[in-house]
């Protein structure tokens, strides 16, 4: 799951 | 958080509150694609379905709900509370030719085939394209309110800071999203007609019109 995008933006 | 990507989402906020405003003060959503606030809301649902999966941040759980909350007031007040000043005659743009593609793609092109990753990446690429039904409504009545060039101004603005922002993350973090990236410059493209128009008319005082 590390390379997986992380959705903190909006 | 930079200051791109700040500035970005209060200039979004800005364009829905502005709207939202519009709409209330004048007790008229007349000029107003009801279709690309439709695409907006199902953006934002889609998008944010993680609200109820992760937790990122207070700001960022707030933003969110915000966005969710006026979009969906949006719709409601242009097809129930001001349903009769809604200018469907003028809003023909067939939705069904942006929603279904942008489905296919969202299947074919994602980061991880998972239902929610499958409703994110549906949600970017179906936002780059949601403001097309209002932009067709202006070409087809020739002319826009100001206050409606200002709401177009500001949500054009929010994704061309976007840009930027992910210039700043890929130098200084390595951060880089291609979905977001090719949608995010797909989407201000789409602006960049518009963004001429409100320089050399709206800034200049004059209202924004069509040549015929």
């Amino acid at each position: 799951e590390e390379d997986k995008p992380t959705k903190d933006e909006l | 958080m930079n200051i791109f990507r700040l500035t970005g989402d209060l200039s979004h906020l800005a364009a829905i509150i502005i709207l939202l405003l519009k709409i209330w003060k004048s007790r008229s959503c007349a000029g107003i694609s009801g279709k690309s606030q439709i695409l907006f809301a199902m953006v934002f649902t889609t998008r944010y379905l993680d609200l109820l999966t992760a937790y990122i941040s207070l700001y960022n759980t707030s933003m969110k709900i915000i966005y969710i909350g006026c979009s969906y007031a949006t719709v409601y007040l242009i097809y129930a509370k001001f349903k009769a000043t809604y200018d469907g005659n003028h809003d023909t743009f067939r939705v069904e030719f942006l929603v279904v593609p942008v489905g296919g793609l969202s299947f074919l092109v994602n980061h991880d085939f998972s239902p929610l990753e499958i409703l994110w990446t549906f949600s970017i690429y179906l936002e780059a394209v949601a403001i097309l039904p209002q932009l067709f409504m202006i070409s087809k009545t020739g002319e826009a309110e100001t206050i409606t060039t200002h709401y177009l101004f500001f949500l054009g603005l929010y994704r061309a800071l976007y840009l930027i922002n992910w210039v700043w993350r890929f130098y200084f973090e390595g951060f880089f999203d291609m979905i977001a990236i090719v949608a995010g410059v797909v989407q201000t493209i789409l602006y960049c007609d518009f963004f001429y128009l409100y320089v050399t008319k709206v800034l200049k005082g004059k209202k924004l019109s069509l040549p015929a």
